[in-house]
């Protein structure tokens, strides 16, 4: 469903270049939880960038259900990110003067099937927190309604970076089974970047990076 | 050395009011490392602005080194922030048209005894990317400035919320045991917020929070 072969980019910057992807290989299948893991700096949130269409690869092909989104020009790029995406950034990006719940309607608006904004603040439990502002959530909080903004949009490949790095263990876990039940469910595409090496068991695919390029493709039977 | 009694601070939004921290009590001592840990919502970041001075609290007093900065007026406040307290944010908070090793010097610049940047942020492993700015950083070496930024300050007492959220394990420990040797060595006195439960070990100290308030005391003897 997923290809990338050999992916490579750089940055140049003066004299120097930086190799933040190098001859990445892999694929992930159709409805697969896939994690990505790997040191800081092994490249991951430059290899999710490139899957979800925010940045151009220098080397390589990528392909997403059967369409080289490597060549995709601008406005492919634009419908293509809009339409089957769904982004959970490192940094949570939600809009300041937007409650929680205007925020997940937002993205939702210009979506084919969308989710109900409600329900899926219900779903990272925040039914209690939805008409708050950003500064009026914890970090945790504000993390959850990210990833609400993402799900809502009902996607065909949900990239998340860091999903749970602001959450506590037991938030943290079920919101992995809430990504997990939604892979199955919808058979939506999951790509979770993490740290956090107690979620892999629970990945179908898990793809291990250091230094810019995949050192290991795991895949788990019965996760 | 710190100490609070009764601590409590609440945001009133309407007709709810939401208790944010709830007769908060315990106690510091100097040098020490002291971990905060708790769920999502807890009120950990709450309590850590009004350590910090960022924030003042309800109910309540909180002492440091005798005085009690919870009746500070917003000059000695503005003083403490600047002279006593280390600080690192839940979202880095680093200056986007600074490099790296420009954010750490501009942070120095008013102390009285500042470490060279150079030296922390070798430190934090990032000799070879202080000329960078913070957009061509990846999540954890921004976070990695981020904390040196407040070493290099070389404060009284180190205010960390989630210092390691954005990194992988052996980045984190390593941070962590830095953070611990400074807290020897300084005797500089380190708070930390947490989530991740591997790092209790290694504290002198472990407050949980819960639902706004103190639920356990936790003194390590041989961490
Ligand atoms: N705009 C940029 N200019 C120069 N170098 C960059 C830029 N963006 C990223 N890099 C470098 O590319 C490498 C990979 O970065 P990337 O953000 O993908 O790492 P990561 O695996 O997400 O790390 P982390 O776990 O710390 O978030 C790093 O060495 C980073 O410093
Ligand atoms: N400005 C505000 N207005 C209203 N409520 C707030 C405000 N800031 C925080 N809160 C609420 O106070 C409670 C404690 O928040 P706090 O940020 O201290 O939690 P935390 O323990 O740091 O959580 P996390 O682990 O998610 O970062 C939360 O319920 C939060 O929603
Ligand atoms: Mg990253
Ligand atoms: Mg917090």
């Amino acid at each position: 469903y997923i290809e990338l072969h050999k992916v490579g980019k750089h940055y140049r910057m003066g004299e120097i270049t930086i190799a933040a992807a190098t001859d990445v290989n892999f694929v992930i299948e159709k409805g697969e939880l896939a994690v990505i893991t790997g040191p800081s700096g092994a490249g991951k949130t430059t290899l999710l960038n490139i899957l979800g269409g925010m940045d151009a690869c220098d080397e390589g092909e990528v392909i997403l259900d059967g369409k080289a989104i490597s060549k995709f020009n601008p406005r492919q790029l634009t419908t293509y990110r809009r339409e089957d995406v769904g982004f959970v950034f490192q940094f949570y990006n939600l809009i300041q003067n937007l409650t929680a719940k205007e925020n997940v309607e937002l993205a939702t608006e210009i979506c084919k099937t969308p989710m109900s904004a409600v329900q899926v603040l219900e779903l990272v439990g925040l039914s209690e927190r939805m008409n708050n502002f950003p500064s009026q959530l914890s970090g945790g909080e504000q993390q959850r309604v990210a990833i609400a903004r993402a799900i809502a949009r009902n996607p065909k490949i949900l990239l998340c970076d860091e999903p749970t790095g602001a959450l506590d263990d037991s938030t943290g876990k079920s919101i992995l089974k809430l990504l997990q039940d939604m892979c199955r469910e919808t058979k939506m595409t999951v790509i979770i970047i993490t740290h956090n090496m107690a979620i892999t068991p629970m990945a179908d695919r898990v793809i291990r990076m250091k230094n810019g390029t995949v050192s290991q493709n795991i895949v788990n039977e019965h996760p």
